[in-house]
This record gives C-alpha cells, sequence and structure tokens, in this order.
C-alpha cells in the first residue's frame, strides 16, 4: 500500500 | 485526474442531483431508501473530514461539501418536509446489521490506526455497503420508478468507473490504494443484478419490475 493519511479521491 | 475518476465523479455528482431533484419535483419520496440515505450521510460525514486537515484542490473541497450538503438536504427532505409520503413499510433493513461488522472491520483492517483514518476506513467499507436497504427496498416492492433507476445507475456506475480510474493509477502513476479498491469492487458488484436489469428494461423504455 502506498496511501496513507492523505486521501485525493472523493 | 483522469477521464475515468472524471467521468465517476459527474456520475455521482449526478446521482445525487437526480435524487434531490425527483423528491423536490415530485413532492415525494416514495420508493426511496431512507436508511440507505442516513448511511450515505454517515459515509460523506466520516469520509470529508480531512476538509479540515489536508486541501487537495478547490475542485476537491468543493465536490466534498456538495456531498455532504446534498446528503443532509435529502434527509430533511425525506424525514420533514416529504415524510408523509417516506415510504417506511417497506424500508426495513436492519443498518446495523452492516455499521456493526463495518465498524470493526475499519478497526482490524487500516492503513494506520489514527482517529482521522479509521473514520476514513469505515466510510470506505460502509459506502461499499450503504445501497443495500435500497435494493432490499426495490426488490420487496418488487419495482422502481424509472428516475429512481437513472438514480441507481448513476450511482453505482460512478465506484464502477472509479475502479477503472485505479487500474489507469497503476499503470500510469503506481499508485493504488487496495482498501478502495476491494471495497470498490464490492460496491460494482452488489450492483450488478441491478445494473442488468437497467439495460434490459429500462433502457428499453419499460418500467424497472422485478420476475416474481
Amino acid at each position: 500500500d502506498t496511501n496513507s493519511e492523505i486521501h485525493d479521491e472523493l | 485526474m483522469n477521464v475515468f475518476r472524471l467521468a465517476g465523479d459527474i456520475s455521482h455528482l449526478l446521482a445525487i442531483i437526480v435524487l434531490v431533484i425527483k423528491i423536490w419535483k415530485t413532492r415525494s419520496c416514495a420508493g426511496i431508501s431512507g436508511r440507505s440515505q442516513i448511511l450515505f450521510a454517515l459515509v460523506y460525514t466520516t469520509r470529508y473530514l480531512d476538509l479540515f486537515t489536508n486541501f487537495i484542490s478547490a475542485y476537491n473541497s468543493a465536490m466534498k461539501i456538495f456531498f455532504i450538503v446534498a446528503s443532509y438536504a435529502t434527509i430533511f427532505l425525506m424525514y420533514s418536509k416529504f415524510r408523509a409520503t417516506y415510504d417506511h413499510n417497506h424500508d426495513t433493513f436492519r443498518i446495523e446489521f452492516l455499521i456493526v461488522p463495518v465498524s470493526g472491520l475499519a478497526l482490524l483492517v487500516n492503513h494506520d490506526f489514527t482517529p482521522l483514518e479509521i473514520l476514513w476506513t469505515f466510510s470506505i467499507y460502509l459506502e461499499s455497503v450503504a445501497i443495500l436497504p435500497q435494493l432490499f427496498m426495490v426488490s420487496k416492492t418488487g419495482e422502481a420508478e424509472t428516475i429512481t433507476s437513472h438514480y441507481l445507475f448513476a450511482l453505482g456506475s460512478y465506484r464502477t468507473l472509479y475502479l477503472f480510474n485505479w487500474i489507469y493509477r497503476y499503470y500510469a502513476e503506481g499508485f493504488y490504494d487496495l482498501i478502495a479498491i476491494i471495497a470498490g469492487l464490492v460496491q460494482s458488484v452488489l450492483y450488478c443484478d441491478f445494473f442488468y436489469l437497467y439495460i434490459t428494461k429500462v433502457l428499453k423504455g419499460k418500467r424497472l419490475s422485478l420476475p416474481a
């Protein structure tokens, strides 16, 4: 997984 | 932002607008599950708390605010203004059967054990199943108004378009988020039956009715 805390999608 | 993501967002936006306009114009929320609408309000509220912590873009913030406001407006229309038209006898899906397991799963499987991240994860999992009370209601009454079918089609298409967005982002940016992808798959699969009926019936000008 690359994504944590910042979610740039809706 | 790629074309799949943009199409998904537009589809999501259209779904929400269609629902509010349907209720407003017909002065009725018959056939709409208030329980699904409560779940969606919960989804947007818990997911978009990052409005206060992260700024991504004006587009992103505007959409988030719109989704939150529209979801509460829908609840207001259903439970207050047009309450008399709310078909509560057919809206009987027990939402605690969704909220409790989804809460447990969000606590167990998340990217980071922090309050905001757990709430984000909760909202992703909850969104994947939030339509179940509505689909249950359609199956119970055996039919849906054509405008309700359009709403459901747009709402279901949005996450399916996001799946294409994630495939694109994986190849173009090396970005992927397994929690969102798996929940998005579940969410899309739940609509399959409805998509089939929509394409074979509603698009051919017939009303959506289920075989007895």
